[in-house]
């Protein structure tokens, strides 16, 4: 999937 | 990664290592909120959903199936472990958190980053964790006993938003990030609901004393 703004933080 | 991410990473990792280690050396869960805890479960399941679909890094992985199963592993262990679910305080842990799930969730429908099934669901695990400690404070309110493990439990959930947004102010400047309303304002509630907390916590702390909210 497309990799979202800020969704690599938890 | 910066420094105040992972900061912040390792200090809700702690929060979430001090309560397993309350219910596990004191097989107790007294003193800590269920229905705040099954918002957590709620608030991971609905932001991770990811873990499938995207590959960030191996720590990325890594933390979410750590939150995934230490959360749930929590919820078990307060309702169905059979020395554990008898310290819940059951009777004082009144807040319905139902009521938190709704508005929380309209609220993602109507200010979103983008209407997409995994960007609304992301949304409204922000806006649910800002709010999912409140039954957590006002059951700690209700204690006349806290606990040191619950008390740092407390401290340490909610000082792990404040460096995450230590970590935002780093990334919009260093890294020239885009404006991120949404979790920054989400982060700033989160962490300004611990602010009467801290302050009891910290005056507790300084003169030695067991930590008491007043009612």
């Amino acid at each position: 999937g497309e990799v979202m703004v800020g969704h690599d933080e938890l | 990664m910066n420094v105040f991410r992972l900061a912040g990473d390792m200090t809700h990792l702690l929060s979430i290592m001090v309560l397993l280690l309350k219910i596990h050396s004191m097989k107790s869960c007294a003193g800590i909120s269920l229905k705040t805890q099954e918002l957590y479960v709620l608030v991971f399941a609905t932001r991770y959903l990811d873990i499938f679909t995207t590959y960030f890094s191996f720590y990325n992985t890594v933390m979410k199936i750590v939150f995934l199963v230490t959360s749930f592993s929590i919820v078990w262990y307060m309702r169905h472990h059979k020395v554990v679910r008898q310290t819940y305080d059951r009777d004082q842990d009144t807040f319905r958190h139902h009521l938190l799930v709704i508005p929380c969730f309209l609220l993602a429908l109507l200010i979103n980053h983008r209407f997409t099934v995994r960007e609304v669901l992301w949304t409204f695990s922000l806006y649910l964790e800002a709010v999912a400690i409140l039954p957590q404070l006002v059951l700690l309110q209700r204690s006349r006993n806290i606990d040191n493990l619950t008390g740092n439990y407390v401290f340490f959930l909610g000082a792990y938003r404040g460096l995450y947004l230590f970590n935002w102010i780093y990334r919009y400047m260093a890294e020239k990030s885009q404006l991120r309303w949404i979790p920054w304002i989400s982060g700033l509630v989160q962490t300004a609901l611990y602010a009467d907390f801290f302050y009891y916590y910290i005056k507790s702390w300084k003169k030695r004393e067991k930590l008491q909210l007043p009612a």
